[in-house]
Formats: C-alpha cells, structure tokens, sequence
C-alpha cells in the first residue's frame, strides 16, 4: 500500500524490457559478424518476427525419448529416439454456432445434439503469454490463449507420451454467440483425408473426408458431417509417422485438413436445437459459465500393442486414496 | 455389498444415452451428479476396510487409517494441502505393470515422500497454473502440485508417506528485502551485461583458439607421418 511494490513491479517490468531489447541487439550485432558460437537455434531467433517468449529462457523440453522444441511462433518440432523428426504444432480455436428458428434443416440452430457451425474455417485463439518450467521428472510448456483458454504441454521423465493437460472456460458470450473450442494437433503427415476413430469403443474404424463406406455421399455440411466420436483414441499416419491423440472422455474429433487432429474441448450455446433437450447448452454456476479441464496424450510410435496398453493405462489410471498420517508411527 | 450394488446402480443410470452424450437438460445434469457422487462416497467404505485389513496383514499394528478420494481434477485436496504428514495409497487396477505421474495438491514448501521400503523418492514441486486456480467451483488452499512417478506391478498397490517439513526460513520476504534484491539483481545484470566491444573481443579470442585448435592438429599430423616414415624405414 506505500507505493513500493507498484515502483518495484514497474522497475521489474523495464528491465525485463531491457533485456530482451539488449539481447536482441546483441544477437543481431553477432549475426553480422558471424559469431562461430551461434547456433541454429540462435541464428532463427534472429529473424525479426516478434517474440512472446522470455529470450532468456531455454527453448526445448525434453526426455529420453522424445524433444519438444519450441519455434517463434510456438510450433513444436518432436524429434523421435529413431531420429525421425515430425513437424508438429498444438493450436487452439473456435468454432461459432450456427442460429435459427429451427424450422428446416438449413435453419436450424446448433444445439447440445448436434454442432453446426455457421462459418467454414475456425477462428484462431491468439496467445497472450507462454513460458517454460523445466525440472528433474517433468518440463512443462504453459501457455495462454485468449477466451480463457490455457493449456500445459508436458513431457515427463522415463515416460514416451506428451501430456497436453487443458482448461477451457469459461467461454465469452458478451457478443452474443454461441461457441465450440476445439483443440488442433498439426502435423506434416500426408494422412490424404483418411482418419481413424473408435467410436464404438471397441475397434479402431477408418474414417475418409467426405465419404461413407456404404453409400454415395453429398454433405450440406461438410464442417458437422465430418466429425465423428472419439471415446479414446483417434489417429492419422503415413507411411513414415503416425499421431495418435489419447482422451479423457468422449469427445468429437475429426481431420479436416491434411496432417491435422482436431477435437471438440467445450461448448456453449445461447440457442436450443430442437431436437429435445428444450434448453440451450449454456451451463452457469454463480452467473458463470463453467471451466471445464482435461488431459490429451499424444503418441508418436507406430505400435498397435503399446497404444492399446497406453489407452487402458489412461482409462483405468491408478486409483490414489489420502489418508491424514500425522499420529501415525511409521517407525 | 450394498455400497457396491449402490454404485452399480448409478452406473447403470449413467449408461442413458442422455447422461452419456451430455444432451440432458441442466438439472437433470445435477442430479446425475449427485446420484454419482453419493455412490462414490459410499462405496468407500470398501477400500476403506481392504486397506486397513492389509496393512494389519504387514504387522501395522496402530489406528485404523480413513482413507479418502480427492478432487485431483480440479488440483484440490483437504488432507494434502491442510496435513503435515500424509499417506498417498496408489493402486493399479490393471494387470500388467505401469509408470504413471501422480500430482499431489499441496502448499508450497518442502517435501519428504517416503515410498515403499521407506526409501525417499525423487520429486518435483510445481506451482499450479492460475487457470486452474481460478476454475470457479474450485475450493482449494493448494498453490502448487507435488509431482513423482510411480512404478506399480500388475493389480498391485503401493503407499507413499508424504511430510512437510519445518520451514527453514522465511518464504515471505518484507518490502525491505525485495527492494534490496530486486537492486541487487539490477546491479548483476548491469555488471554482467556484454557490451558490442565485449562481443568483438569475444570473437577474436574465439577466433584465436580455433587456429590454435587448426595449427595443433597440424602439427599432429605431422607427427604421425614421421611416425609412419620411421616405421616403413625401420
């Protein structure tokens, strides 16, 4: 309350300025004179897009099996134990929804049954700040999206998936639209529209943009007649690499894109869909939207086995139980 | 058996395509919850009795221990973050052997995790993220989360005894001490900062010692080839 924090934080927030400033300079004065001791990684640092990221900071989070190298514009790049390298980036959207008097098909609003949205291309949440803690058993790259949206990308020690934990909500409606976040794994795999879902929860079925097994298909809407359920995994591969995400719970998922997993994380509606439910998705607590948190695994091997073992592990997780043992005698 | 029928009970409500899919109406959604959640609570009892007729099988020979599940959803627990010494009981309910993480909702501080054979284990604190914290049904004390990774056989448990320990300084510092760190670092930094002259230097000595590096490999070489000249003549 003297004033002293408030001078203290200000000072402490022109300095980190400083930093940044003189490092780049720095950086820029090396690259002229060819400084032999920058690396790849630095002589990238020096292209003149704008950074989030703390300069100081190290850039990769790593284990024994796999790096995380995080880009200037927070794309990751795995490079597997076989030194395969895949292109990947974790990117978070929307989707908006769909709004009508539900009289026909075309207009009918999106609902909790059904997800319409009402433009062809997801909007991209932009990030706001990121950071990196690193430690003995775990690193974590946290970062946060704008609309209340932040996700921690983990890999842990000994252990060969990357853990992206997340917390969605709760979603902004001051502009009067409903919305669908969605979560997006990007890769280079050239998986050419094909997809794999278990939605049954019992066997892995081959999924292909814009088409069904059984019979000619034409799609009025290729976004919502595109996306299937997941119960717990979804995958896309080549004949090089294969993505497989791992889920918490059931969720919608889809390729849209080539190389790309896309999966449903919360909803919220402002408008029924007809179908039965009579309400609108739109779930409050104390006037607020609600916060939803989750856990995606991401698999990069090619192994049918270790992914079945890891979906159950997932699955049926160790159960843990507290017990208060401040009278107790361990000796 | 009751409590296990219950919760078999509720389970069997929860196979409606409506609870499934999430296309129920709101308080239809919250009755769901609760039916679940007593059924969860009263089906404690059942680890409850197992564990404690286990550790009696060991030779525990002290008070029974109340065993309780934890929001680890939403990085809340009340033992954890309120007791200075805790059990943490982890069991593997699959048939074959695992490596999981576990993350334990703590106070900041420091940490003894005593695990089985009374062996101390490696573990990592971590401080929770604000997006968590500010979850609005979240009732929590935890700032940070206690992580470790367990190895657990097939159908097996292990117990892990967690202790804070005493604090040995004091982690809250007064307006006086940041000021005076918060110079202190200033200063570092303005001493340690690397001018473009320094950088200049520093390239000339780097250049240096790479033709140092070049003209001792050189001379190597030439080593070797006498060698190898001695050798053929000889």
């Amino acid at each position: 309350n003297d004033g002293v924090s408030e001078d203290i934080l200000k000072l402490e927030q022109i300095i980190r300025d400083a930093k940044r400033n003189t490092e780049k300079e720095q950086k820029n004065l090396a690259k002229k004179l060819n400084y032999p001791s920058l690396n790849e990684e630095e002589m990238r640092m020096l292209s003149d897009e704008p950074t989030v990221v703390n300069m100081f900071e190290d850039k990769y989070i790593e284990n024994q099996a796999m790096k995380l190298r995080l880009d200037n514009n927070l794309d990751i790049i795995t490079l597997l134990e076989n030194k395969k390298s895949l292109n990947f980036a974790i990117k978070l959207y929307y989707w908006s929804a769909c709004f009508g008097d539900n009289t026909n098909t075309t207009e009918r609003s999106s609902g909790a049954y059904i997800f319409r949205p009402n433009i062809t291309k997801p909007i991209e949440l932009s990030i706001l700040h990121s950071e990196i803690k690193h430690g003995p058993l775990v690193s974590e790259l946290r970062t946060i999206y704008e609309g209340n949206v932040t996700s921690n990308t983990r890999l842990y020690t000994d252990i060969d998936f990357i853990e992206v934990d997340f917390t969605v909500g709760p979603i902004p409606i001051d502009d009067n639209i409903g919305k669908e976040y969605i979560i997006k794994y990007i890769t280079d795999i050239n998986n050419n529209g094909i997809f794999y879902t278990d939605s049954n929860g019992r066997q892995m079925l081959k999924r292909k943009l814009n088409e069904r097994p059984q019979f000619n298909l034409t799609l009025a809407e290729p976004i919502a007649g595109n996306y299937y359920p997941v119960t717990n995994k979804i995958y896309i591969e080549d004949s090089d690499n294969r993505l497989s995400v791992l889920t918490d719970r059931s969720q919608g998922g889809s390729s849209l894109n080539n190389g790309e997993i896309e999966i449903m994380l919360h909803r919220r509606l402002l408008h029924d869909d007809a179908f039965g439910v009579g309400e609108a998705l739109n779930e409050v607590l104390n006037n607020k939207g609600l916060a939803v948190r989750g856990t995606q695994r991401i698999l990069t091997k090619k192994s049918d086995l270790l992914e079945r073992k890891r979906v159950l592990e997932f699955h049926c997780k160790p159960i843990i139980l507290f017990a208060d043992a401040e009278n107790l005698n361990l000796s | 058996q009751f409590v296990i029928d219950e919760l078999k009970s509720a389970m069997g409500v929860m196979q409606h395509h409506d609870a499934i899919t999430g296309t129920e109406k709101q308080h239809v959604a919250h009755d769901y919850e609760r039916i679940l959640n007593n059924a969860l609570e009263d089906v404690m009892i059942v680890p409850n009795q197992a564990y404690n007729k286990v550790l009696k099988a060991k030779g525990y020979e002290g008070p029974e221990l109340e065993y309780k599940r934890c929001r680890l959803n939403e990085s809340s627990c009340s033992i954890s973050e309120r007791k200075k010494a805790f059990t943490v009981t982890i069991f593997n309910p699959l048939a074959w052997s695992v490596t999981e993480p576990i993350r334990i909702p703590v106070v900041d501080g420091s940490y003894t995790i005593k695990g089985p054979n009374a062996k101390e284990i490696q573990y990592q604190i971590l401080d929770i993220p604000e997006s968590v914290k500010n979850i609005p049904t979240r009732q929590s004390l935890a700032t940070h989360e206690l992580i470790f990774i367990v190895k657990l056989k097939p159908l097996s448990f292990q117990s892990y005894h967690v202790t804070k320990n005493e604090k040995t300084k004091r982690n809250i510092k007064t307006q006086k001490e940041r000021k005076n760190d918060f110079y202190t670092n200033l200063n570092d930094y303005w001493t340690n900062l690397k001018t473009p002259i320094d950088i200049k230097n520093l390239e000339d000595k780097e250049n240096r010692r790479i033709q140092d590096t070049i003209c001792n490999e050189n001379l190597e070489i030439k080593d070797r080839n006498l060698d190898f000249d001695v050798l053929k003549s000889s």
